[in-house]
């Protein structure tokens, strides 16, 4: 995922 | 999903529904900040617009609904409900939005993950929902007196705030390599902005009393 932001939040 | 995010979310999906509550069963939406409700719709619009291109879960989606048309659901008894909109306080809740929305989207223009249309709009997003309580605090300090359920509102948001801080810290020791550096510290801000309400609203329920703020 390198970093990048799991948007996988409300 | 952890304990914590799901007592969080389910923390502000009760928030909400208390302030609906509220004003569907007093018909009164006194001492609720328009402005706030408002800046929610835009947080929602601008951070949920991956709905039509990724999806996450069931779960994910079937709560972003939620959360976009509970807030338009509150803006409409505000705005135009015959009974409710009338007992909107317009005079009291002046605070300039402005003053929130464009530092939050120059900040989401130059701190960011990727400079592209939908990043920047979720960057701004989680910047904007940071402070878009102040109108509501501003009001509620103009007014005084803070009725039981708007003080719950108030409450349960910050509450919400906090279980994320505190599934934030869980999902750091438990999934490798997890980080998200905007939102640790954009929530954060969120929380500590709270910290002041949280005080009175705590001393008030110790002390059996209505919520006062200080003049």
């Amino acid at each position: 995922n390198g970093g990048k932001e799991r948007k996988d939040e409300l | 999903m952890n304990i914590f995010r799901l007592a969080g979310d389910m923390t502000h999906l009760l928030s909400i529904i208390v302030l609906l509550l509220k004003i569907q069963a007093t018909k009164s939406c006194a001492g609720v900040s328009l402005k706030t409700q408002e800046l929610y719709a835009v947080v929602f619009v601008t951070r949920y617009l991956d709905l039509f291109y990724s999806f996450i879960s069931l779960y994910n989606t079937v709560m972003k609904i939620i959360f976009l048309l509970t807030a338009f659901t509150i803006i409409w008894y505000m705005r135009k409900h015959k009974v409710v909109c009338q007992t909107y306080d317009k005079e009291q809740d002046t605070f300039r939005v402005l003053f929130l929305i464009v530092p939050c989207f120059v900040l989401a223009l130059l701190v960011n993950h990727e400079m592209s249309v939908t990043e920047v709009l979720w960057t701004f997003s989680i910047y904007l929902e940071a402070v878009a309580i102040l109108p509501q605090l501003v009001l509620l300090q103009r007014t005084k007196n803070v009725d039981n359920l708007t003080g719950n509102y108030i409450f349960m948001l910050g509450s919400y705030r906090a279980l994320y801080l505190v599934n934030w810290v869980y999902r750091y020791f438990t999934e490798l390599g997890y980080r998200q550096w905007i939102v640790w510290v954009s929530g954060t801000v969120q929380t500590c902005v709270y910290l002041d309400f949280f005080y009175y609203y705590v001393q008030a329920w110790r002390n059996n009393e209505r919520m006062k703020l200080p003049g």
